[in-house]
């Protein structure tokens, strides 16, 4: 465990929670793309599928992380498409996920580094990851703005993996550790939030609102 | 090294 990736896992977290407390405190989830929350969920359940696959004990914290993530993220999902679905804003949410899911499973078959059922789950969770935001910045683009909550969660969102790329860079060289294919998928999943990064720098840090131009 | 199956990164 390095600095890195210690901010990184809080990080993540900490974009959980505030979603989390975003849609319970307002009691809406308008904003909120329930398909990019639908394909973490995903993620979570097929990168740690380990934890049904046999019982393990909970003492060390990587495994109720794990648990945190995928109870949380469910969790998130029954809020947007059952408490407060009223709320659930549809028609903007309208990115076509199969879009998303089926590239990213095929990939994972092509282009994986052991070809058995666990790893490929991983990979296709790999892949996944890396463009399950799409959903949620197309959203923002429909609507032309963002809440200024909805702007801090998608910075920790963000934050997580672009942290997680210096961990890469940190084993790298203390460690030499190398994994190609999460690396590659960081980057191009970090990549995606370098605009609306920019205008959470330059706007929201200001107290200004994220309007784009619709 | 890549191939090892148990994944130390969430």
């Amino acid at each position: 465990m390095n600095i890195f990736r210690l901010f990184g896992d809080l990080s993540h977290l900490a974009a959980i929670a505030i979603l989390l407390l975003k849609i319970w405190k307002t009691r809406s989830c308008a904003g909120v793309s329930g398909k990019t929350q639908l394909l973490f969920a995903v993620c979570f359940i097929t990168r740690y599928i380990d934890l049904f696959l046999h019982f393990v004990s909970l003492y060390n914290t990587e495994k109720v992380m794990k648990l945190i993530y995928i109870s949380a993220s469910v969790f998130t999902c029954y809020l947007i498409f059952f408490k407060f679905k009223a709320t659930y804003d549809g028609n903007h949410d309208s990115m076509r996920a199969e879009f998303l899911i089926v590239p990213a499973a095929g990939l994972a078959c092509l282009i994986n580094t052991k070809f058995d059922a666990i790893e490929i789950l991983w990979t296709f969770s790999i892949y996944l990851e890396a463009v399950a935001i799409l959903p949620q910045l197309f959203l923002i683009s429909k609507t032309g703005e963002a809440e200024t909550i909805t702007s801090h969660y998608l910075f920790a969102q963000g934050s997580y993996r672009a942290l997680y790329i210096l961990n890469w860079i940190y084993r790298y060289h203390y460690e030499s550790h190398v994994d190609t294919i999460a690396i590659v998928a960081g980057v191009v999943q970090t990549i995606l939030y370098c605009d609306f990064f920019y205008l959470y720098i330059t706007k929201v840090v200001k107290g200004q609102k994220i309007v784009l131009p619709a | 090294d890549e191939t090892s199956a148990v994944k130390d990164e969430l």
